[in-house]
């Protein structure tokens, strides 16, 4: 199962709709500080289904909307899509392609489609379930993490192990 | 399901002494272990990390770029007993010096024939081994936005030259 | 007490808001205010950080590198109310793109004129802007000792090509 | 005031005497991971009073003793230097150059020196105390703290304050 592309609008500070491919074995992520960079991994956690505000650094879910800048009016949704080929037929759809998207309105109305379709959260974790895909996967980390690993914070170590296992 | 989990855990702490030798040294002592092996599915799991003729007690006693590193391995240990099919890693580089940082991207190279995986990094020698880049910019004040960069074009200040899209 | 602490968080204040706009940009929006102006002695003090443009209600909202430079402005607003003699700052500069370590850099430069600086590094550019370097290694396993550098013998994998001690 | 040279045996990595001259407006300390970098700012805590063992990364305070390889025996003792130049006639004392050296034995015992005469503690202490240079100085910064003062955690925006204040 591979990726192919991640669609990020009106979320955290991209305010317009941007693409990144993720067509390669090894994707660089580059850029200067505070550009925007963790808020794309954040981003592949949300449309996964990430429901934890503090793993997506946030006080409140609506956090995820684009707030606005001095020239820019704030959005008023926040929509992510990412998009899978579904090689090895490891999704239990007969879909060569598998689009997820996720959907937040700042009315805290909230959306999830498969290829387009609307459906259930629940139907898109189900669709990832044996494939090692999820908001909180082990394969998911940023630095902070490791510190967290380190200490054994909240028993980290025994969670990401029986994710694995 | 406690013989299930014991079955994954030698799995996984076989991997760790691979992968530890692997960002370590060949020979270095390591280990990973049950608070309780009577009661595995309460246990804490117990990090144990000794490089190169050191003897420090707990991997408390180690170095910033050491711990990282003993993390790490960690995760990769737990990564090869179910690889999931894309990874992605978030600065994590940023403790390592330079030859921690290649063996780090060597072993990523090793796993990326069965995962993609997706790298932010600050680091020259990490952009140089990954097989595309996508530069992250904020031309518009407070507004991301994202370019294809060719390695060569990246600036000394960390901006890029533009290029044009495929 | 409260007087005179009033007076002091003032210059600290007063000195955020230059060094913020040194590390940031001029223009920026930031504060150092304490969570109970009536009780001056036990309130906290608190931040407010808006680089350019952008709104963030809060610290946390930043990123990694904004919030550790954020930080370092405040260390240095604290540094610039009674300069000690020598300050000793290891890695600090690690979360920082090329672009903040060199503004990180300046400042030091400047501040080094009236006290001594001692900068732990691993970073390329911070070495270049010292006046000289030593390198700590373990030719011996476990063993440190300490060797003068020039920075340009440092190799690709930081080790260090062996100079004569002067 | 200048610094001179720091000097360390026996002190966590350092088995054999080591110098470090810091004669310079800025000097750079560099080398791989795990080399003794952090341990050399341990030293220069730790010779300036340092009693809290969570600052300098120990469980027990003869932890700092250098604690033998495979290859060689363990140190009986550690033992730091560091040596200031009196410029400004900044401290209280008639030299034009300070030496302020710590031992600690395996036994437990402690001693102090000022320019290699034995004293206590508070008199060290005392000679360094309008000049802005302590162990828990503000100017005495690794990456760790910068974490803490952004969480601000047991309240150490307000203790830097009160030292630089
Ligand atoms: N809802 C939002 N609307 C607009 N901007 C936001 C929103 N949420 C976060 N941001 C901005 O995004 C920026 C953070 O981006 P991010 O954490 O991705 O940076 P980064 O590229 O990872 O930087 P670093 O290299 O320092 O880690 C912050 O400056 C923050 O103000
Ligand atoms: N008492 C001791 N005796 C011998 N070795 C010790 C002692 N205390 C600590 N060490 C060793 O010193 C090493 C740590 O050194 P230090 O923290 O200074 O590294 P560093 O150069 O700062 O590395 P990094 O770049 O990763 O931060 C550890 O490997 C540890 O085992
Ligand atoms: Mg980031
Ligand atoms: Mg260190």
């Amino acid at each position: 199962m591979r990726l192919k592309k991640l669609e990020l609008k009106g979320f955290k500070s991209f305010a317009d709709k941007s693409v990144i491919h993720f067509q390669d074995n090894i994707t660089g992520v580059v850029g200067p500080n505070g550009c925007g960079k963790s808020n794309v991994v954040d981003a592949i956690r949300w449309v996964l289904g990430e429901q934890r505000t503090r793993s997506l650094r946030l006080d409140k879910m609506d956090s995820v909307i684009f707030n606005g800048t001095k020239k820019r009016r704030s959005a008023g949704t926040a929509e992510v899509s990412l998009t899978f080929e579904n090689t090895k037929g490891l999704l239990p759809t007969e879909f060569s392609t598998v689009t997820v998207t996720r959907m937040l309105y700042r009315t805290g109305e909230s959306e999830y489609r498969l290829n387009g379709v609307s459906c259930r959260l629940r139907d898109i974790t189900g669709l990832l379930m044996d494939t090692g895909i999820s908001s909180d996967s082990y394969a998911i980390i940023e630095l902070g993490m490791i510190g967290d690993i380190l200490a054994n914070k909240d028993n980290i170590r025994k969670k990401l192990f029986d994710q694995a296992a | 399901a406690s013989a299930m989990f014991m079955e994954s855990f030698e799995k996984a702490r076989a991997n760790f002494h691979d992968v530890f030798r692997m960002l370590f040294h060949p020979g270095d002592t390591c280990d990973l272990t049950l608070s309780d092996p009577e009661n595995p599915l309460e246990a804490d799991i117990n990090i144990m990390a000794k490089p190169k003729g050191k003897r420090p007690q707990t991997i408390d006693q180690l170095s910033g770029g050491e711990k990282s590193l003993t993390a790490l391995a960690l995760i990769f240990s737990l990564y090869l007993l179910k690889p999931a099919p894309f990874c992605v890693l978030d600065e994590v580089d940023a403790p390592l010096d330079d030859m921690n940082v290649d063996k780090f991207n060597n072993i990523i190279r090793k796993f990326s024939e069965d995962s993609q995986f997706i790298l932010v990094t600050h680091n020259k020698n990490t952009m140089a081994s990954t097989d595309v880049i996508y530069g992250v910019t904020m031309a518009e004040e407070g507004v991301s936005s994202v370019v294809p960069v060719d390695f060569r074009a990246l600036r000394h200040d960390g901006t890029f030259a533009d290029i044009a899209p495929p």
